[in-house]
């Protein structure tokens, strides 16, 4: 599964 | 939040009192390639829209991306205008076309929605990964740099590759990953692999930083 993990990283 | 992003953050937010250090120590500016700080600019400029247009995530988020911000306009005032003189645009000469081009290209091809906001955010995340290119290129046309400039690249680097351990990490713990960020971002830290060689071999055993012949 994939999600826009990187949203809430730097 | 986990170690590894934490440490990789910390270690990012290091490589900028680094590079400032260094500046504003030596009075001089030489051996860092503008390019790759204005390359970083558009970066934090790009994909902190989210700043304004996105959700809020937490007071960190918000700081670290204002700090990054600021910091990175502040370095290119500090090229351009206060230290100009000692800043050689002639031995930085990385072509600026091959990396803004195809990270267009790629940006428009994989976001997560075709919307202004959304292309630009996988725009920064490309080009973050050669963003460091410039500055390689012109280590590797001088052959040489000051102890201090790879301190700051070997910081900036960990950076990036202590998010790997993290996308690990949470790709077990949330059961899912970002495939834009996580190629990108291993693409960025393959980047550095040759200069991590030798700084680790070279520079941390107290010799200069040189590239063999």
């Amino acid at each position: 599964q994939t999600t826009e993990h990187s949203k809430d990283e730097l | 939040m986990n170690i590894f992003r934490l440490i990789g953050d910390l270690s990012h937010l290091a490589s900028i009192f680094i590079l400032l250090h260094k500046i504003q120590t030596t009075r001089s500016c030489r051996g860092i390639s503008f390019k790759t700080q204005a390359l970083y600019v558009t970066v934090f400029a790009t994909r902190y829209l989210d700043l304004i247009f996105g959700e809020f995530v937490s007071v960190y988020n918000v700081i670290m991306k204002l700090f990054f911000l600021g910091s990175s306009c502040y370095i290119l005032y500090l090229m351009k205008m206060k230290y100009k003189p000692t800043n050689d645009p002639s031995i930085d000469t990385f072509r600026l076309e091959y990396l803004l081009g195809p990270c267009t290209v790629l940006a428009l091809i994989f976001n997560f929605s075709f919307t202004p906001v959304e292309i630009l955010w996988s725009f920064s995340i490309f080009l973050e990964a050669v963003a460091i290119l410039p500055q390689l290129f012109m280590l590797q046309r001088t052959g040489e740099a000051e102890a201090i400039t790879t301190h700051y690249l070997a910081a900036l680097g960990a950076y990036r590759a202590l998010y790997i351990p993290n996308w690990i990490y949470r790709y077990y713990t949330e059961g899912s990953w970002d495939p834009i960020a996580v190629l990108a971002g291993l693409v960025q830290t393959g980047l550095y692999l040759d200069f991590f060689y030798i700084y680790v071999t070279k520079v941390l055993q107290g010799q200069k930083f040189e590239l063999p012949a």
